[in-house]
């Protein structure tokens, strides 16, 4: 089961 | 001095309809360039981008940088009230945005400007490993077809084809699209539907979307419209195997 990610991971 | 006259109303509607089902307010800047915003939901999962060049509109005046913060869901209300083909024009004053629509009749909106402490954050540079080009109709519609079986949607793009997809409990979904362009690598993501439906209110922007996809990586949508002079472009958090 996948979960939502949040852009802050690929912020930097 | 700020002053903008456009003659498409539609721009600015259909850009607001995905911007303000996004974000609650923003900060978009005027300058000599043109407007532009940046804005970030509040959990972080959707960035949206908006690039309105000078060219793009009729009349077109700004003497020195502005901040323009508005709440999103206020400024919509009024774009709602643009007819086809109403000339809109905008400017400020202490403390108000004032949109005035020009048709049969003059209408006139002031939209109270808010506080924003915050810098308008800046989007993050990603490679991405796939770009294609979709009819945005196609887009749209495959967002209707697999919102029959899940919440959830697969993008997934090949040297071949885009498709959209998505396993349901009571049955699955798949569309297919030749897409006809150089693409060397494969790559897929899962996104929330109603993230994507969000997005897509913007259908009066352009023809077609520019998406660039990777693996587990955020989905990149542009759309531009074709003189080059505008775009409304967003990043979407894409939901990640735990």
């Amino acid at each position: 089961q996948e979960k939502q990610s949040s852009l802050d991971a690929f912020f930097n | 001095m700020f002053k903008a006259v456009l003659s498409d109303s539609n721009i600015l509607k259909t850009s607001f309809d995905a911007i303000s089902s996004i974000v609650d307010e923003v900060q978009m800047m005027a300058d000599e360039e043109g407007l532009r915003l940046d804005a970030l939901d509040r959990s972080h999962i959707t960035f949206v981008h908006l690039e309105l060049k000078k060219g793009v509109f009729d009349e077109y005046q700004c003497d020195e940088t502005l901040k323009i913060n508005v709440d999103t869901e206020e400024l919509m209300k009024v774009l709602k009230r643009a007819k086809a083909e109403d000339m809109v024009e905008l400017t400020v004053d202490e403390g108000n945005l004032i949109v005035t629509f020009e048709g049969e009749a003059k209408r006139k909106f002031k939209i109270r400007l808010i506080d924003i402490e915050y810098e308008a954050p800046s989007p993050p540079e990603l490679e991405y490993p796939t770009e294609f080009e979709v009819p945005f109709s196609l887009l749209k519609d495959s967002i209707q077809d697999i919102g029959i079986v899940s919440d959830k949607i697969s993008l997934q793009v090949n040297e071949e084809k885009f498709q959209a997809s998505a396993e349901g409990e009571f049955g699955d979904a798949k569309v297919e699209y030749v897409h006809g362009e150089r693409i060397e690598e494969s790559a897929r993501s899962i996104f929330s539907l109603e993230k994507v439906k969000e997005m897509l209110k913007a259908d009066k922007f352009s023809e077609s979307a520019v998406i660039r996809l990777g693996n587990d990586m955020p989905l990149n949508l542009a759309l531009k419209m074709a003189s080059d002079e505008g775009e409304l472009s967003f990043l979407l958090a894409p939901r990640i195997e735990s």
